[in-house]
């Protein structure tokens, strides 16, 4: 089983924890609050009340011995740089530590975080996506600066004709990756592929253009 | 310009507030702490000190001219779920609270947010699938649950061969989506592409399958 370490048992650090033993992790989980580790002693193989600021608790935790390490404190910055050089210095094979702004991640990747993570900034960005999104138009990933990856529901000129006859790469420089319809997902669909009515294409192309292709009725 | 109202200046607020601004919005940035307000003033159209679990500051907001409405507060449950259902009786026309816990999630749907996020939770989760991701796969998306979306470097054995010669789609199940090449994004590589050192390949597929065809150098 992969061992972890998770430090820091505020919102993030619960669901992590709970999350990699439901995937079939063992974890031990650690907070300096003796109701952080109350609420997830029953949900994690291994759970302990201590301070990781102190040198002699994390020289006890064996750090070497776990696949991952995560600090997850957070509004204690002080507490998070603390933790995260001495999981340094006892010899973590891996660190993930939560930064609450930039210059916080600034230090930690300074002091030997080998990856920093940024919650709120991270949720932040991906609403304010949503929120600039053009209509009709659900983003799900960039695939890079000019090709987006994003999905739309086939408009009703589209209904009943072939990929192939709709010609939507020349005319709107539209890739379709795949179909969605009900359960099933239609991966790289042959240019015969028929649409109907309810499909969600998922499509690598350019927002612009293809509101252009929802709008044109030919 | 679109109109976004974001109450609750924490981590998340903040970021939000500001990259809504960055992005062409019109924001208006509300907080009842004076040093949350301060930090944002200078990067937002409007700034206001005030409480909005008092209804009467709620109903001067003139909440339904915004596009969108953000409540950000977040620990304190009660101040969250006071904000959210005002800013519904007062007309707001689409509200997304942030929650803590599953639990606070569900009072702020009863009561009428539109949408209902959890940046610890989602962050969790991205970590954890991260952690679990078998190893040379970065995973990308899930397309649905038997299609995942991932990136893995061009093996050794790919190298100087062509999509057509390699035959990945009928001996691993693996769909070429889009090839990374330095700073380019080839989309929907035609069938005679030749794969070189360095190449990520974007994949839709299956993640055994494809670690099968990571190893198997024919
Ligand atoms: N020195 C320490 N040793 C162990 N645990 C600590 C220490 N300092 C803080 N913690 C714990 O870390 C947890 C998270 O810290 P904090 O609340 O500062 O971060 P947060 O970013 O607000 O958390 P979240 O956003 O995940 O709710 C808390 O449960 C706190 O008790
Ligand atoms: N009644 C209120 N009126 C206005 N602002 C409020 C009210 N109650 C709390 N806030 C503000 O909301 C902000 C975020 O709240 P809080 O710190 O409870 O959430 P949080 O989830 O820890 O934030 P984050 O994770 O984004 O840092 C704080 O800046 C706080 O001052």
């Amino acid at each position: 089983r992969r061992q972890f370490l998770v430090v820091g048992l505020g919102r993030f650090g619960v669901s992590l924890a709970v999350l990699l033993e439901e995937m079939g992790g063992e974890v031990l989980a650690v907070d300096h609050r003796e109701a952080a580790v109350t609420e997830v002693a029953d949900q994690v193989t291994h759970s302990l009340i201590a301070d990781t600021t102190e040198e002699r608790v994390v020289k006890d935790l064996g750090v070497e011995h776990f696949d991952e390490v995560v600090c997850a404190i957070g509004t204690n910055v002080e507490a998070s740089l603390m933790t995260t050089l001495l999981l340094r210095e006892f010899g973590a094979r891996f660190i993930v530590s939560k930064a609450s702004t930039e210059l916080h991640g600034r230090l930690l990747e300074k002091i030997g975080a080998d990856r920093v993570i940024y919650p709120e900034r991270d949720m932040a960005a991906r609403l304010a996506r949503d929120f600039f999104a053009p209509p009709g138009i659900e983003e799900l990933l960039d695939l890079s600066v000019q090709h987006k990856m994003f999905q739309i529901k086939a408009p009703v000129h589209f209904h009943e004709r072939s990929l192939a006859d709709l010609h939507l790469r020349a005319r709107f420089g539209m890739n379709i990756i795949a179909i969605r319809r009900g359960e099933n997902t239609i991966v790289s669909p042959p240019a015969q592929e028929i649409l109907h009515d309810g499909d969600g294409l998922v499509v690598v192309g350019d927002y612009d253009r293809a509101q252009e292709a929802l709008k044109n009725p030919e």
